[in-house]
């Protein structure tokens, strides 16, 4: 018999299952999508707690109606999620006890960071030296605009997450009651895996233009039946990963800093020898590999780009945003910093916490220009809702 | 392919261990134990555990100055599956991969023989 189905074991392969498989909060004892318990608004706001004493009325109606709320949901891959493996587990002058403290959070986590990440960052850095880095965030962002915004914010980002996989289960442990909740800002950010896997004949496993374009319409069909009326969409568009290699290929990787004797190509050719490569597609020295990886992801970008200009729904605007990556480490170079700076030390693949902020920053200005609306208005009664509320409960 | 996952795993614990004995100016055993000691409460009793199995196999390796590669395709983790070469991170040894390999494959035979 299947081991799972011995009662006891049972109940903890249905935890691992709704975590790891569905991406649904591991324990949700109160079933509405979040995972922390509270017996309040489904979307965690303080705001209801009392009435206004000059106008009777509940806070939340005086201090938020017409101030346009919103909450800030990502659905994405890894790097949405924000995934980052200490470099220190791999330095052997680094190892010490308190690298490995956190270790179960991280490993439960999924080695995901989402709670410092570019969407949804919203803690203070307190991890120590095992992530290094400022945090912010749209949704801190979000918050500062409109307090009535606080706390509503989803990160449903999957290490792996394709538009296959966004669309037969990402997107859909996404949570909104459409009659009570704020309308939603969302972003759809699939930056890679869709050209990435470990194959050897890698070409032959990307997701072709057409699959991709039927798995975002798809999608976008289903957040138009889940998402409140007033609803924005934006779909972030695939990297260009070459810059991965042109920035650390030449660089030592954590585990050779001890004798400088492996390179980051030493590793990428490693992880494609046996065939476990994250995207062997771009982490390799082939550079003709890596341009048709490239000019594979442009031309889903021309889909996106495509359904973005021509697509009508219902319940939210939809819009085409280029991943700011390149940009992101062109205005660190023009403060005197260097790319590798900004790419995960470990697996030369992803964006450190360092990009993060700075793709915060860059990606709500980019909003803040070209599409204000999405942002919502500034709450005049931001200074109350501090005077009454101070933190509104923190997290 | 090549053992895939466990490799990688295999060969990055071995190699850390292996730097530790260096950093440390100890052996292969005790920098074993030190790793583990690194590790979560939780977690220290199955690193010991997996230390009590491969540790001889690690020291007697690292004695003989093999590298992480080359002592993961002696435990086994690492393997070279028909039609493909050799994977491996670490520098290769001066005699070459494949000279390494064969070498220890009069190793492996003997542990086999003796249940490893």
């Amino acid at each position: 018999t299947d081991i799972c189905d011995i009662p006891g074991i049972k109940e903890i392969c249905n935890i691992f299952d709704r975590a790891f498989s569905s991406h649904l909060p591991a324990d949700d004892l109160d079933k509405d999508g979040f995972s922390t318990m509270k017996l309040l608004d489904n979307d965690c706001l303080t705001l209801s707690q009392g009435l206004d004493s000059e106008t009777g009325l509940p806070y939340e109606e005086v201090l938020c109606n017409g101030t346009e709320p919103r909450g800030l949901i990502l659905l994405g891959d890894s790097i949405g999620a924000h995934f980052h493996l200490p470099p220190q587990w791999f330095e052997a002058k680094s190892l010490n006890p308190s690298v490995f403290k956190d270790l179960l959070f991280i490993l439960e986590n999924e080695i995901d960071w989402p709670e410092l990440s570019t969407a949804t960052g919203h803690v203070n850095n307190t991890f120590g030296e095992v992530i290094k880095g400022p945090v912010d965030s749209i949704y801190m962002r979000l918050r500062e605009r409109n307090r009535c915004n606080h706390r509503d914010y989803q990160n449903i980002g999957v290490n792996g997450g394709r538009s296959g996989s966004m669309n037969s289960t990402i997107v859909r442990s996404l949570v909104r009651n459409r009659m009570s909740d704020y309308p939603a800002l969302v972003n759809i950010e699939l930056v890679g895996n869709d050209v990435c896997n470990g194959h050897p004949d890698t070409l032959a496993h990307m997701t072709k233009p057409k699959e991709f374009r039927n798995n975002m319409l798809d999608t976008l069909q289903y957040l138009d039946e889940v998402l409140p009326e007033g609803s924005h969409v934006w779909v972030s568009g695939l990297a260009n990963g070459s810059l991965l290699y042109a920035n650390v290929h030449d660089r030592i990787h954590p585990l050779g800093s001890l004798r400088n004797d492996i390179t980051y190509t030493d590793f990428y050719n490693y992880m494609n020898c046996l065939e476990i490569s994250p995207c062997s597609g771009w982490l390799t020295d082939n550079s003709t590999l890596r341009y048709l990886t490239t000019k594979r992801a442009f031309e889903l970008n021309d889909v996106l780009r495509n359904i973005t200009a021509n697509s009508r729904y219902k319940n939210f605007d939809l819009y085409y945003q280029d991943v700011p990556i390149d940009e992101v480490i062109a205005e660190w170079e023009a403060q005197g910093g260097q790319g590798w700076q900004l790419i995960e030390p470990v697996d030369g693949f992803h964006i450190n916490q360092l990009a993060n902020a700075l793709g915060a920053a860059h990606i709500w200005e980019m909003l803040e220009k070209d599409h204000p609306n999405v942002l919502g208005k500034v709450n005049p009664n931001n200074d109350r809702i501090k005077q009454l509320f101070g933190d509104q409960g923190g997290y | 392919a090549n053992g895939g996952t466990n490799c990688i795993v295999c060969t990055v614990l071995v190699g850390l261990v292996e730097q530790l004995a260096q950093v440390y100016n100890e052996g292969a055993v005790e920098a074993l134990e030190r790793f583990c000691s690194f590790l979560p409460e939780q977690l220290q009793a199955p690193c010991r555990a997996g230390a009590e199995i491969f540790a001889p196999y690690i020291a007697e390796a690292i004695y003989n100055k093999e590298t992480p590669d080359v002592v993961c395709h002696a435990i086994g983790f690492c393997k070279v599956d028909p039609g493909h070469k050799a994977c491996h991170i670490f520098p290769v040894p001066k005699e070459g991969m494949d000279a390494a390999l064969r070498r220890i494959q009069e190793v492996k035979k003997m542990r086999q023989g003796r249940e490893f």
